[in-house]
C-alpha cells in the first residue's frame, strides 16, 4: 500500500517547535532559536496550546493545529509566568 | 480574563507614555491619535489617566521596529509575531513593541494599529492573555470593525478587577426641568432617565436641538444627552447616547468644529471638552472652563457655537448676545459681547444651535432654523430643525 504522505510537512514540525518554545514554554517569551525541546515537552506543550485555543486535545500536530499557529499573533507568550 | 502571575499593575493613576519610533506607515498625527484611542479605552473603564511625553524616559516606552529592536525577542518579518509588551513595573515594565515588518493602517487591510495597541496595552497594565475568543487580549489577531470601538466585555472586567471602575465625573448637574405634574403613583420615579430619550422628537415639527455640529463631514444634532448623527458614508440617521462614546459626557449644549485643527469641541454646563474629529477621541488636559475661553465667570452655559471658515472665528451664543473668537490668535476679540439681533437680523433674539454646512450658517431658535449666508449678511431660508432627520 502506498505510504501515506506525512500530512504535516518538516517545515511545519519546526515551526510547531518555535511556536511552543516561544509561546508555551516554562519561562517567559523564549528565544526559539536557543532552545530545543524534548517529545514528551513537545506533546505536553502541544496538548497546552490546543487546549487553550478549544483544538481537539491529541497532543499529536494536525493540519487545524497548524493553521492557528501560523495566524498573526500578540508576541506575549500564553501561558502565565 | 488573565492576569500576570503576582497580579502585576501600575500603584498610580497617571500612566505616562513616549513614542520613540515610528512607523513610516502613518503619519505622526495618525499614529499619535490611534495610540491616544486605544489607551482611551481603558481610561474609559478604569480610573487610570495617559499622557503622552515626548522626551525623557515615560513608564511606557513605545517603538516601531521590525527584528531586532533591543530587547531578547527580535521580531520575525512580515506576519507571524505582530507586537508584544512587558507587564507593569519599572524601567523595561509596561514598554511595548510593534513589529515595523507589518503594515500598520487603519483600516482592515494589512494590521489595523487600533486594536493590536489596545491589545498590547491590556498588557502593559497588567492583563495576560484571555481564552475568550471575543476578548482582545485573545494572542492572535482578528480585524473587527473599530468605528466606535470600546473594551470588549471580558477585557474591561479584566482590567476592573485590577484597577477598579471608573466612576463618571461628576459634572455640573443641569438645571432642573420646571416641576411637573406629580406623579400618580408616589413610589414611581417621574423621570427615570433625567432627560428623555429623544428618538419620538425625532419627527416633530416642534424639534428643538441643544446643539448642532459637523464632524468632518457628518452632522450631529444633540438633544437631551443624545445625538443623530446623520452621515454622509452611512445611510439613515442614528440616534446615540453621548456617553456611549464619550462616557464623561452626560450632554451637550454647545459643539462646534475647527477643522484646520482636527477638532470639535463640547460644551456641558460650564466646562468644554476638545476631542480629535478624526480618532473621536478626548485631548488630553479636557474638560476646560470655558471662562478660559476668556468668557466671563457670568455666564454658565454656553447656548450655542459655530467656527466660521472663512473668517476663522467661532461664534458663541449665550442669551441675546454673542462673543467672537478668533481661532488663530486664540483669544476673544475686543468689542464683545454684541447684541444677537443687531448683527444678525431675522435669525431671532436667542440660538439653540449652530452649525456651519457647505459655506452656510445655520442658526436654530426653537424648532426654526434659520439658514444664513454670511458674506450677504442675510437670511436665505427658513427651515424647520426636523427636516435634517430624513424625515
Amino acid at each position: 500500500a502506498p505510504t501515506i504522505a506525512p500530512t504535516i510537512s518538516p517545515e511545519e514540525e519546526d515551526l510547531a517547535e518555535g511556536y511552543l518554545t516561544q509561546f508555551y514554554s516554562d519561562v517567559g517569551m523564549k528565544n526559539s532559536s536557543t532552545r530545543t525541546i524534548k517529545e514528551n515537552t513537545f506533546s505536553q506543550d502541544l496538548q497546552a496550546m490546543q487546549a487553550f485555543f478549544g483544538l481537539e486535545v491529541t497532543g499529536v500536530l494536525n493540519n487545524e493545529t497548524v493553521e492557528v499557529m501560523k495566524a498573526p499573533r500578540c508576541g506575549v507568550s500564553d501561558i502565565s509566568r | 480574563y488573565g492576569h500576570f502571575a503576582g497580579k502585576p499593575k501600575w500603584q498610580k493613576r497617571l500612566i505616562t507614555y513616549r513614542i520613540t519610533q515610528y512607523t513610516p506607515d502613518l503619519t505622526q498625527s495618525q499614529v499619535d491619535a490611534t495610540i491616544a484611542q486605544a489607551f482611551q479605552l481603558y481610561s474609559d473603564v478604569i480610573p487610570l489617566d495617559f499622557k503622552q511625553v515626548s522626551s525623557g524616559t515615560a513608564d511606557i516606552m513605545i517603538l516601531f521596529k521590525g527584528g531586532y529592536h533591543g530587547d531578547f525577542y527580535p521580531f520575525d518579518g512580515a506576519g507571524g509575531v505582530l507586537a508584544h509588551a512587558n507587564s507593569p513595573g519599572q524601567n523595561q515594565g509596561g514598554d511595548t513593541h510593534f513589529d515595523d515588518d507589518e503594515t500598520w493602517t487603519l483600516t482592515q487591510r494589512g494590521v489595523n494599529l487600533l486594536l493590536v495597541a489596545a491589545h498590547e496595552f491590556g498588557h502593559a497594565l497588567g492583563l495576560d492573555h484571555s481564552r475568550d475568543r471575543r476578548a482582545l487580549m485573545f494572542p492572535t489577531y482578528k480585524y473587527v470593525n473599530t468605528n466606535g470601538y470600546r473594551l470588549p466585555d471580558d477585557d474591561r472586567r479584566g482590567v476592573q478587577a485590577l484597577y477598579g471602575s471608573r466612576t463618571p465625573v461628576p459634572t455640573t448637574p443641569k438645571p432642573k426641568p420646571p416641576p411637573g405634574p406629580e406623579p400618580e403613583d408616589p413610589t414611581e420615579d417621574p423621570n427615570p432617565d433625567p432627560l428623555p430619550n429623544p428618538r419620538d422628537e425625532q419627527c416633530s415639527r416642534e424639534l428643538v436641538f441643544d446643539a448642532a455640529t459637523s464632524i468632518r463631514g457628518d452632522l450631529f444634532f444633540f438633544k437631551n444627552g443624545y445625538y443623530w448623527r446623520k452621515s454622509t458614508t452611512f445611510q439613515g440617521i442614528r440616534l446615540i447616547k453621548v456617553n456611549t462614546k464619550w462616557p464623561r459626557i452626560q450632554y451637550v449644549d454647545a459643539a462646534f468644529e475647527v477643522p484646520n485643527k482636527d477638532a470639535v469641541y463640547l460644551f456641558e454646563g460650564s466646562q468644554y471638552w476638545g476631542i480629535r474629529a478624526y480618532a473621536k477621541t478626548i485631548i488630553s488636559g479636557y474638560p476646560k472652563s470655558i471662562t478660559s475661553l476668556g468668557l466671563p465667570s457670568s455666564v454658565s452655559k454656553v447656548d450655542a457655537a459655530v467656527y466660521v471658515p472663512s473668517t476663522k472665528k467661532t461664534l458663541f451664543f449665550v442669551n441675546n448676545q454673542y462673543w467672537s473668537y478668533d481661532e488663530g490668535r486664540n483669544q476673544m476679540d475686543l468689542g464683545y459681547p454684541r447684541s444677537i439681533t443687531q448683527d444678525f437680523p431675522a435669525i431671532g433674539s436667542k440660538v439653540d444651535a449652530a452649525f456651519e454646512n457647505i459655506g452656510y450658517l445655520y442658526f436654530s431658535s426653537g424648532p426654526r432654523q434659520s439658514e444664513y449666508y454670511l458674506p450677504y449678511k442675510r437670511v436665505v431660508r427658513v427651515l424647520l430643525n426636523y427636516g435634517w432627520l430624513n424625515c
